[in-house]
């Protein structure tokens, strides 16, 4: 059987790191990732919806362990001027599907969404591209949602991939 | 030589939606696009930060031709109480790094932001999965931004790939 949606994978491992009040000017996500780069921190998501009243917020994962390095970074760099909060949240599993097959099919996003849903599962981040779309939910609903995703994409729980997407 | 982009895409075909003041509870991303999906209507990149007194707000890329008819859906249906904004922005084009080689390099994403930055381009939005990162920008930026992204990445022009990340 053709399967749109190829593995379905789970991380918990990271932390988000989200800044508020940032200038929504160009330059500023220029400024803070390069200076997370120059600390050798590597980033994982990067979430920036949208800007109100001229001003921002980026939120971002970094590996549990780049927490305080993350931290020390931010709060050491010149180059923004912060006037907004710092808010960690350590309490996160990213959730993914995959597959080159997602691109044109519309409901697919629907089905993993309704999917985490009836576990009761909230979603508290959402990103997405053409051959994968990541959830941040709960590091204790990780578990649940990818049983609750492989069933719902007709895939064996051990097809969790670790697929780049 | 070894390039961990491999290529810069860009779209200008789409339009931003955003719902603002949706209940953060499971079930509201699934009501949403289960009705966009139920419509046929494709949705291309989705947006969700981080929840603020028990709201969000999600954003979404449609194309543009179906911007009426996601409206009109959004209007229609009655799972969710809708109390905030809809706020449509059609000045958008989406540019893109992709590469496989850029998952562990801490940077790529740094130095992307820094050549837009250099001109003077504003970034919408960010959305990123580990092999490809997109920002939205204005649509007269395009153009620019690719140009920009080719230089920094040392890709021809030509490489503008229209690679699926
Ligand atoms: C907020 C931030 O992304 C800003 N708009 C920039 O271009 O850097
Ligand atoms: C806002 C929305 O994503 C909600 N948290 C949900 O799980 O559906």
């Amino acid at each position: 059987i053709y399967k749109p949606v190829a593995g379905v994978a789970s991380d918990s491992s990271q932390v988000r790191i989200l800044l508020s009040n940032l200038p929504d000017i160009p330059g500023t996500a220029a400024k803070l990732f390069g200076a997370l780069a120059q600390n050798n921190i590597s980033v994982d998501m990067i979430i920036q919806s949208l800007a109100r009243n001229g001003e921002n917020s980026i939120a971002f994962t970094v590996a549990e362990e780049d927490l305080n390095a993350t931290l020390e970074t931010i709060k050491n760099q010149k180059d923004i001027i912060l006037t907004g909060e710092i808010l960690t949240d350590n309490d996160i599993a990213k959730v993914s599907i995959v597959g080159a097959g997602m691109v044109d099919r519309p409901g697919i996003a629907a089905s993993m969404f309704r999917a985490l849903s009836e576990k009761n599962i909230n979603i508290k981040m959402i990103s997405t591209s053409e051959i994968k779309i990541s959830c941040l939910v709960e590091k204790n609903n990780a578990k649940d949602a990818i049983k609750a995703l492989c069933k719902e994409f007709g895939l064996e729980s051990s097809e969790e991939a670790v697929v780049k997407g």
